[in-house]
């Protein structure tokens, strides 16, 4: 494992940690998006399904179970929790969850590098992580006042894309026949959909100015 | 033939 893929899977925890201290410390989940939280679930579920079948490394494994519990205990969290739930800002976060879920599905069955059932979810999940987020991102930008925590969870989780794509050109030069074009085409495409993002996040910061994207 | 190493990233 290189520096680019730990230090990746470490801003990926902390976008997640981030997220988990908000909605469980000051009990807000105010201008999180639900349905980006529910995609992620799915995203999880689809893609460790040879968590028990297929043993890489005890890190591997901790941290596949960190993943799938703590995005199935944020779902619950905006959906069960008597008041974690009444900040949950439904009128603005209308994406529907099909028009995401049924075109990646349809994509995978098309587009996969051998179809058997695991695998096709496997790309599956590749697929519905690049665009899941966009739930999120239209929120924000319907949301006049984003707060730190809120930002800094957008922020980390585009910071992990980012390492991602250097941890595949450093695996490129230095692991013999490293070529996985599905991975790195949905990879690029997620990570395209935070430039927007990171250009805001940025200038807010320089300037030292609260965080607004433009409608 | 196929590389599955791309399994062992989260």
């Amino acid at each position: 494992m290189n520096i680019f893929r730990f230090s990746g899977d470490m801003t990926h925890l902390m976008s997640v940690l981030v997220l988990l201290l908000k909605i469980h410390t000051i009990k807000s989940c105010a201008g999180i998006s639900l349905k980006t939280q529910e995609l992620y679930a799915l995203v999880f579920l689809a893609r460790y399904l040879d968590i028990v079948t297929n043993f890489i490394s005890l890190y591997n494994t901790i941290m596949k179970l960190i993943f799938l519990g703590s995005s199935f205990m944020i779902v619950w969290y905006i959906r069960r929790h008597r008041i974690v739930r009444r900040s949950y800002d439904k009128e603005h976060d209308t994406f529907r969850h099909l028009f995401l879920v049924l075109p990646c599905f349809i994509l995978a069955l098309l587009i996969n590098e051998r179809s058997a059932f695991k695998e096709i979810m496997w790309t599956f999940s590749l697929y519905l992580e690049a665009v899941a987020i966009l739930p999120q991102l239209v929120l924000l930008q319907r949301t006049k006042n984003i707060d730190n925590l809120t930002g800094q969870y957008v922020f980390f989780l585009g910071a992990y894309r980012a390492l991602y794509i250097c941890n595949w050109i450093y695996r490129y030069f230095t692991e013999p026949h490293y070529v996985h074009w599905i991975t790195w085409i949905s990879g690029l495409v997620q990570t395209l959909l935070y430039a927007d993002f990171f250009y805001y996040y940025f200038n807010s910061w320089k300037n030292n100015v609260k965080l607004q994207l433009p409608a | 033939c196929f590389q599955y190493n791309a399994k062992d990233e989260l």
